[in-house]
């Protein structure tokens, strides 16, 4: 069973720390990283958009998963980043056809699907509204991918700041006519599967806090978190941030609504693009 | 007597807040800024940077100073940010151009200053090192301008990662033979006048928490800062972050040696380049 998503922002706006902590154990070796991520001054990283990927084995109640988690380091990070959507596009459309190609054998009883189910898309904390390039992306992406935005490093705003910015990034969103990825809230389920839900779609886009180490709070208790001089935010506590929903909504209700969303409308929507050019 | 800052960075790193907190008044309405910071979406804003400024008359240690700030709008905001510098360098050279017409004037007894004494940078508090964009406006700017660079919205970082953060930071300015303003420490001044420049020196880059809302602490304080669920930011608190020493600097201590290398070094440089041209 397997299940793929890909991360895309700047550089800085906490993407690895994230996959470490939505995955537990570390996917990306920070320490590695961080000697990639500031390479010696001076030396130009080529102007383009990187695709790297890492797998990993994971055990989510008791379901065996292979995961696997795509970076896209130096989007967004150059002085003009014009087409910095493209490679992330090329690749995703690289993986429908390989797929494609799969069900076009003869011999197809095991297909093994490398298709992106979500997309992850770091939004910088600045309190105003989406930016330029963010809406770019977006508009590009959201026919070929489950778009799931995020606000990056949520603990630079307040609370009231939070609220307004979700309001104006959602206003930007439908202004644009930007699809993303909104968990369905089914007539038929139990009552508490669509309170559930609508807990989960109330919280769109999800304000998050990543943190990889632990770290102990004012009471004594050790947490996963970040330790200020004037207190420390625990990312599992949902007065905190919206961490716990964003790994509720990938990991447990809805990892089958994506991939289902990516084969039944992503991935069908393309084939028959192509098929008809 | 007249002080002329310049402030540029990416929109949403808090660059009218820290204004409205170094000046203690609210030079920058941010009510009505909020308002024309984030334009319906939509709208698009020319792909220039705007200049705007603002004057203040403000009271310092019994002295009266004409305090003027200039905003640089639309730096950075683009998708492609090629010559986002070129309309600060524009404005900044028109300045000395002004200045240089009322020095050849007959009568110059009463000339009016309104070159720029200081440059304050906004470094995105990204935890890695300076982007391509920084090192490009400040290969730019550093030989007509004072240029203090600070770490913006650092109550993002935790103590380890500014320490190791400033440390990257001036590495890549050393690199690029960058010269940044450094406050000069002369040998003849007094012990204490020299452990304080020391004191201050020590800090740069500063890293800066601005607010201009009274909060209150959980101990009952009314103080200038941010309140979170997990705790309150006390911007003039030296243990939460640099502000004061910025400001020390700026107001206090610096405040003519900004002025003097401003008259000396920059604008002499320019004003030869040009007659030799
Ligand atoms: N304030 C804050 N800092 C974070 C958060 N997540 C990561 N960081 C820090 O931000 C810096 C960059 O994080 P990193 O994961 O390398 O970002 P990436 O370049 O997007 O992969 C590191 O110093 C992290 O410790 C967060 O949620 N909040
Ligand atoms: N975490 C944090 N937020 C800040 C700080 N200064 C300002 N802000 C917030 O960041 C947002 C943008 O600030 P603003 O001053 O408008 O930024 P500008 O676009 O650079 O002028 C607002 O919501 C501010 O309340 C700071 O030092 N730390």
């Amino acid at each position: 069973f397997q299940f793929t998503a890909m991360v895309v922002g700047e550089s800085g706006l906490g993407k690895s720390t994230l996959i470490n902590t939505l995955f537990e154990n570390k996917l990306f070796d920070l320490e590695q990283r961080s000697r990639n991520a500031a390479p010696p001054p001076g030396t130009e990283r080529g102007r383009t958009v990187g695709i790297e990927s890492l797998s990993s084995d994971i055990e989510e109640n008791g379901v065996k998963l292979r995961l696997t988690v795509v970076d896209t380091p130096g989007y967004g990070d150059f002085i003009n980043n014009d087409d910095s959507w493209k490679p992330i596009v090329d690749n995703i459309e690289a993986r429908f056809d390989a797929y494609l190609e799969q069900e076009n054998r003869v011999n197809r009883a095991k297909l093994i699907d490398n298709r992106i189910h979500a997309c992850i898309y770091f939004i910088q904390p600045t309190g105003h509204s989406l930016k330029p390039l963010d809406i770019e992306f977006m508009r590009r992406l959201h026919t070929k991918v489950n778009l799931i935005p995020v606000i990056a490093k949520a603990d630079t705003l307040t609370d009231d700041e939070v609220t307004a910015f979700k309001r104006r990034i959602l206003n930007d969103i439908h202004h644009h006519q930007i699809q993303i990825f909104q968990p369905p809230v089914y007539e038929n389920e139990d009552e508490e599967t669509i309170a559930e839900n609508e807990e989960i779609l109330s919280k769109v886009p999800f304000a998050i806090v990543g943190s990889d180490t632990v770290v102990s709070t004012a009471d004594g208790r050790h947490v996963r978190g970040r330790a200020y001089p004037w207190g420390t935010i625990e990312v599992d506590n949902e007065g905190h941030c919206d961490f716990v929903k964003l790994r509720q909504m990938l990991i447990h209700t809805h990892m089958e609504e994506l991939r289902e969303h990516t084969n039944d409308v992503l991935y069908e929507g393309y084939r028959s693009e192509k098929l008809i050019a």
